[in-house]
């Protein structure tokens, strides 16, 4: 799975 | 961005100013439990840590200090300004068999043992069993006024259509983030019932009330 660094949903 | 994810905000903002509607119009807390904002102020603070060290977005710094402004509001509409009308006797759910496994499945299952990874991932899965004090305590005063009705539809459709924004970005960023589609299933089945009774009911101008 794709893991962005950190989150950028609420 | 996406539209689901958009109108997943936008539900989740609805409810929380129904929320705050119902509670100022009527200016009594009857009904609402105050564990379970709490809990919400847990999710929120432990979630939105990076408010000032990662900027995303105006929309997303903005929401993120909405929602947190709110529900710290919220609880203090319940336990202060309209304390007297704050049903403690029937809020009664015992949150510390919410949070000591959630706190302890984060240290165990999380994308990367870091501080901040972990807190975010013991604010998804507790933002997925928050709601439960709420509905127990439906459960046990056997009805829910109308307008808390609608607050809690609004707050159920919002992680409902925060797994279409999933799928979505799945297929259309190959995005995924499997601790936050488990909780968010989790979160959203836990409505199920509901939401039975909200479209069964409500919608057609009824009030909701289980069989004590």
């Amino acid at each position: 799975p794709v893991i962005e660094e950190g989150h950028d949903e609420l | 961005m996406n539209i689901f994810r958009l109108c997943g905000d936008m539900s989740h903002l609805a409810a929380i100013i129904i929320l705050l509607l119902k509670m100022w119009k009527t200016r009594s807390v009857a009904g609402i439990s105050g564990k379970s904002q709490i809990l919400f102020a847990t999710v929120f603070t432990a979630r939105y840590l990076d408010l000032f060290t990662s900027f995303i977005s105006i929309y997303n710094t903005c929401m993120k200090v909405f929602f947190i402004g709110t529900v710290y509001f919220t609880i203090y509409l319940i336990y202060m300004k309209f304390k007297a009308t704050y049903d403690s006797n029937h809020d009664s759910f015992r949150v510390e068999f919410l949070i000591v496994p959630v706190g302890g499945l984060a240290f165990l299952v999380n994308h990367e043992f870091a501080p901040l990874e972990i807190i975010w991932t013991f604010s998804i899965y507790l933002e997925s069993v928050a709601i439960l004090p709420q509905l127990f305590m439906i459960s046990k005063t056997g009805e829910a006024e109308t307008i808390t009705s609608h607050y809690l539809f609004a707050l159920g459709s919002y992680r409902a259509l925060y797994l279409c924004n999933w799928i979505y970005r799945y297929y259309a960023e190959g995005f995924f983030d499997l601790i936050a589609v488990v909780a968010g299933v989790v979160q959203t089945i836990l409505y199920c019932d509901f939401f039975y009774l909200y479209i069964t009911k409500v919608m057609k101008g009824k009030k909701i009330s289980l069989p004590a």
